[in-house]
């Protein structure tokens, strides 16, 4: 079972211009140079190595994360990394942590759902990461089920501020990247009740940690969900829970682009239609398409090669064994997974181009393309994800016994990635949001 | 049903739904292996099974009094259906981008192959939708196979290269199998030999636990 030490062999054959094929995959040529140069430029510092994430403790892979984030943000700051090449830097340095949840969900959740004025005093202190923030929604008992929130912000017009209260163990905060030791801020999703009316789930900014020794304020109960699935690297994210009792904020933390509460505790819808929440989520998912391809892709690249490098069987007379890629029954599982890359990668780049064009027309009122944009991000979300998770799973399983390997890398990948599965929405409830659209048309 | 396209024409990815009536009772013209790399008749196959698929959801939907109560009983064949839409997504906008301007040596055909191999594998593996719909027949199922076979032993010589083009360096993969220099066996062993139960050659717990068993 002797493999090859090389593949040079099999790039020779190639009957098409790679780095060409390189500009198509990445979407433009502008596009391939920053994704290659930031990817080198992880690569080559060695506080970004990885190779010791399976042996390290919780804590350890814990603090390591904050290490490498404290880090990337120097760099960052350093080499001035423009938005776009920041994103693509923490992208490749393939460590979940406070990061993500800061940039891509508390700070656009103050830019879309905050006004004016909110944005002038919260966006300056995040963008510097003065304030860290996650995005505390889903709870203890509701997951994709958003409509049925538990807790509550009461508006008390006495002191011009909201309670916010977790009434029972159910209501409790649960999940969110960030929130269990690191966030000393979160966007929070809870039920509006102004003059006895509930007006339903709204978002507000709350500070959870005192600013100067990082202790949870009076009233916020906080901490870390525990363990989580596969060996390394999200177990290095402190996904959290947060209970409040009766903790109090100012009516102004209430987000209020959409809809207000007064001075008076009077519920002001919004002239700003909620079909704009829409536009958000189309945005969400179609990253989450486009990450689906990334995951493919990284699977498929490596069982690829292996599957190249492998050999089993096949020989005669002491020959040289069959590379197992040459096998029509490794064909047939691997190449339609290497072809569900480039096709979720395309459509993930239309995805990219419909939001853009939803978010154009929003922005003149026309909403006549949104509920389809909705529905096809939805199903095509659940569609990527679903095939992707299982996609990574059968690579393993291509790679043979290695493939159980920790430093396959796919272990380690099906664990990182399967959750995409479950959130913005499980993938099943996420079809049927596409098939109720089918049925109205 | 009849009347949807005597309605208001639906647009984007369900525009197909306003040719109900041809996609509703068309029958699909393939003879041979190779016209499965028609764009136009893989496409016809994806809008006729899942037009069909929700008509027929839509159908068993009227035959109960309360609509959302036929939600519920009908779920798990809304979810095939919704299925079925995503995927002609997924075909028709791979099909649109071979479309477009793409340069390079080899580059489109490479691209066929995979667009190809995605929707005629997707025929494949969902191949009850697409009988029970009656969208195509067994004969032109087994061409699908046999293009499929083909296109297989086309993207072969490829398949390295089309890894390669992902570019993702070593530290992105973490990967010792799939290492850019494929020289995989020595590099497993290194790694087996970093491992804390290699620290030492006879493992703690030995002298506790090991030992009693062999000198019993």
């Amino acid at each position: 079972m002797e493999g090859d030490d090389n593949l040079a062999h099999e790039r020779n054959k190639a009957e098409f211009d790679v780095n060409e094929m390189k500009i198509v995959w990445a979407g433009s040529r502008q596009a391939f140079e920053v994704s290659n140069r930031m990817s080198r430029l992880v690569a080559s510092d060695p506080v970004f190595d990885k190779s010791n994430r399976a042996v390290m403790t919780r804590k350890e892979l814990f603090k390591n994360t904050l290490r490498k984030s404290a880090h990337a943000w120097k760099l960052i700051n350093e080499l001035r990394l423009s938005d776009e090449e920041s994103v693509i830097f923490k992208y490749f340095m393939d460590q979940p942590g406070f990061l993500d949840l800061h940039w891509r969900m508390f700070v656009p959740a103050i830019k879309g759902q905050g006004t004016e004025e909110q944005k002038q005093k919260w966006l300056p202190l995040a963008n510097k990461m003065q304030i860290i923030g996650c995005y505390a929604q889903t709870e203890l008992g509701h997951g994709s089920n958003v409509q049925g929130l538990e807790t509550t912000a009461t508006f008390d017009p006495q002191t011009d501020q909201f309670i916010l209260h977790s009434p029972t163990q159910t209501s409790s905060k649960w999940w969110p990247g960030g929130l269990g030791k690191v966030s000393t801020h979160a966007v929070v999703y809870a039920r509006l009740i102004t003059n006895g009316k509930d007006h339903g789930v709204h978002g507000f900014i709350v500070q959870l940690r005192d600013l100067d020794d990082h202790s949870p304020l009076p009233g916020i109960t906080i901490g870390d969900i525990g363990v989580k699935f596969g060996n390394g690297a999200y177990n290095s994210m402190d996904n959290g829970f947060l209970m409040f009792d009766k903790f109090r904020i100012p009516r102004d933390q209430m987000l209020m682009r959409l809809s207000k509460v007064t001075r008076e505790g009077k519920y002001v819808p919004s002239d700003v239609p909620r079909q704009l929440m829409y536009g958000t989520m189309v945005s969400v998912r179609q990253t989450i398409v486009s990450n689906a391809s990334i995951a493919m892709a990284r699977a498929v690249c490596i069982a690829t090669r292996y599957s190249a490098v492998r050999r089993q069987f096949g020989s005669q007379n002491g020959g040289i064994e069959t590379q197992v890629i040459d096998y029509k029954t490794q064909q047939n599982r691997l190449f339609p997974l290497l072809a569900s890359a480039y096709a979720f990668r395309f459509v993930g780049e239309w995805l990219k181009w419909l939001y853009t064009d939803v978010t154009q027309r929003l922005e003149a009122s026309d909403f006549a393309t949104l509920p389809e944009a909705h529905a096809c991000t939805a199903g095509l979300k659940s569609m990527t994800t679903s095939a992707t998770s299982d996609g990574i799973e059968e690579c393993r399983k291509l790679c043979g016994g290695h493939g159980y390997l920790w430093c396959s890398g796919l272990p380690e990948l099906f664990a990182v990635y399967v959750p995409a599965c479950t959130y913005e929405g499980d993938n099943v409830v996420l079809q049927l949001q596409v098939a109720r659209f089918l049925m109205k048309t | 049903v009849a009347q949807l396209s005597s309605g208001k024409a639906p647009a984007g990815t369900t525009a197909y739904m306003g040719r109900a009536k041809h996609l509703l009772h068309c029958h699909s013209s393939i003879r041979k292996a190779e016209d499965w790399l028609n764009p136009a008749m893989v496409l016809e196959a994806f809008e006729a099974r899942a037009l069909r698929m929700a008509v027929s959801c839509a159908n068993n939907l009227k035959k109960f009094e309360n609509q959302e109560q036929g939600f519920s009983e009908l779920l798990a064949d809304l979810v095939e259906a919704g299925i079925a839409h995503c995927q002609l997504i997924v075909v028709s906008k791979f099909i649109a981008k071979l479309e477009g301007d793409i340069k390079g040596k080899g580059v489109k055909n490479q691209l066929k192959n995979l667009c190809y191999i995605y929707a005629l594998h997707l025929i494949h593996k969902h191949l009850g939708d697409f009988l029970s719909t009656n969208t195509i027949t067994p004969e032109q199922a087994s061409l699908a196979n046999n293009q499929l076979r083909s296109l297989y032993s086309q993207l072969r010589p490829n398949a390295v290269a089309l890894v390669d083009a992902f570019d993702y360096t070593d530290h992105y993969l973490g990967s010792v199998l799939g290492r850019y220099d494929g020289n995989v066996y020595p590099k497993l062993f290194e790694e087996a030999l970093k491992d804390p139960l290699n620290d030492s050659v006879v493992p703690d717990g030995y002298h506790e636990y090991i030992r009693p068993f062999i000198k019993q």
